[in-house]
């Protein structure tokens, strides 16, 4: 279960209030998976008490957006938290859909690979296997395929240290790279944080979801909870 | 193969922190985890000069929690103002508890009323197991006992006692500026989960 609150001191509309934890939500603790299940009572809450004296922040003052993009990113933090936790998880992956023809289809996409336990354990055993990843792609469940060009689409790992090169492409337009670095690859799944980036060049819409890979320890954790 | 084995809580838990003016938190072990950890928790409003705001966004499963259905009503019953604390209680979720379970939902709710002199201003949430009734006697005592404060460890405690399964609290704290006059303001941000995580919450 996902449980959480973010309190602040500024004083805000009860309008406000609610369009910045909606905003926010949907780009942070929506877009997060360690495992695929939604619990019963998932719930984030956001309290503002006025206590800094502020000017009421309402949808239309001058400083709404900047106050909703702070705490988008703030709320961010937290879910990722949450990621990095993921019971027994070693690796941290943001799934990167790109160029996307609109944004749910990247979302609806990012999020099939995060859930995807194959993606998942291939994460965990170091394991450059971009075909789960293709894989997991090809059966989202998108309402219709206007997103998706087989021809047209990229899959990379992306390293998150300054190691270089940054980027190893798996797949170019469709096509997999067969010079791919293998000993590249192991060096970038051997980091505790990566990157796994989907361009689907169809058009400028984009997702991050943020996944974990899937343990032992998970299993070992959720074997006998209720006991 | 296992990768390398991180410190997290070492890594992801601040040992500091700078929190929003006039709230208060407290946390309790009640008993209700078996391991004797803390596991009942109440954040506070204690600013009188001014109207509080809150929102929420909850599971959508078709199956909602007790505490989910509650905290919606006190939300919309407030028209999303005067919401003044927060209870948590972590090792029994409360939920597919029927009658019962709101009832109890309800008596935490009313119990944090009473002790803070509100009037139905306050959300309820639970996590842990999934069809088990809460342990209301422990419970209700907790609320009793509570002891309310705002340095880091109370905080932190805060954090923890909404743990189930976590392998570290999750709490973080920043400090911004308003862009059009500079005033500063503090979010304060605690989270549980571990397992159970694919949220799709509206």
């Amino acid at each position: 279960t996902l449980l959480g609150y973010i309190v602040t001191d500024l004083s805000i509309s009860s309008n406000g209030i609610k369009k910045i934890l909606s905003f926010a939500g949907e780009r942070s603790f929506n877009c997060i998976s360690v495992d695929g299940d939604m619990s019963t009572n998932d719930t984030i809450s956001m309290l503002a008490n006025g206590a800094a004296n502020n000017k009421t922040i309402d949808i239309d003052s001058s400083d709404f957006e900047d106050v909703a993009a702070n705490v988008t990113s703030f709320a961010q933090q937290l879910a990722q938290l949450v990621v990095r936790d993921g019971e027994g998880a070693t690796k941290f992956v943001t799934v990167n859909v790109t160029k996307s023809k609109s944004f749910a289809d990247a979302k609806i996409i990012a999020e099939t690979i995060s859930n995807s336990s194959l993606v998942k354990t291939a994460l965990y055993g170091e394991d450059a296997n971009w075909g789960r990843i293709l894989c997991a792609v090809g059966y989202s469940k998108l309402e219709n395929f206007a997103s998706l060009d087989e021809s047209k689409l990229n899959v990379k790992f992306v390293a998150t240290d300054d190691s270089i090169p940054k980027e190893l492409p798996l797949l170019i337009n469709g096509v997999p790279n067969l010079n791919v670095d293998e000993a590249r690859a192991s060096e970038i799944l051997a980091l505790n944080d990566l990157e796994i980036v989907v361009e689907l060049n169809t058009g400028s819409e984009e997702c991050s979801f943020w996944t974990c890979d899937l343990s032992h320890e998970y299993v070992t954790i959720n074997g006998d909870y209720r006991s | 193969k296992a990768a390398v084995t991180i410190d997290k809580y070492a890594l992801y838990v601040p040992k500091t922190g700078t929190f929003p003016k006039k709230f208060e938190v407290g946390s309790l072990a009640t008993g209700v985890k078996k391991n004797g950890n803390l596991d009942l928790g109440i954040i506070v409003n204690t600013n009188k000069d001014a109207k509080s705001t809150a929102s929420a966004v909850f599971t959508t499963n078709r199956f909602k929690a007790a505490p989910v259905l509650k905290s919606k009503q006190v939300l919309e019953s407030n028209n999303f103002k005067d919401v003044n604390a927060i209870v948590v209680n972590s090792g029994c979720a409360n939920s597919m508890t029927g009658e019962v379970g709101m009832a109890d939902t309800e008596k935490m709710c009313e119990l944090v009323n009473k002790k803070l002199n509100l009037k139905d201003q306050t959300l309820v949430m639970s996590t842990g197991v999934i069809g088990q009734k809460l342990q209301m006697d422990k419970i209700s005592k907790g609320i009793n006992d509570i002891k309310f404060g705002s340095s880091y460890e109370d905080w932190l405690n805060m954090a923890k006692s909404i743990c189930t399964t976590d392998t570290f609290p999750k709490l973080i704290s920043s400090q911004f500026e308003l862009k059009s006059t500079g005033e500063l303001y503090t979010l304060t941000g605690i989270a549980k989960g571990a397992g159970m995580i694919c949220p799709n919450m509206a």
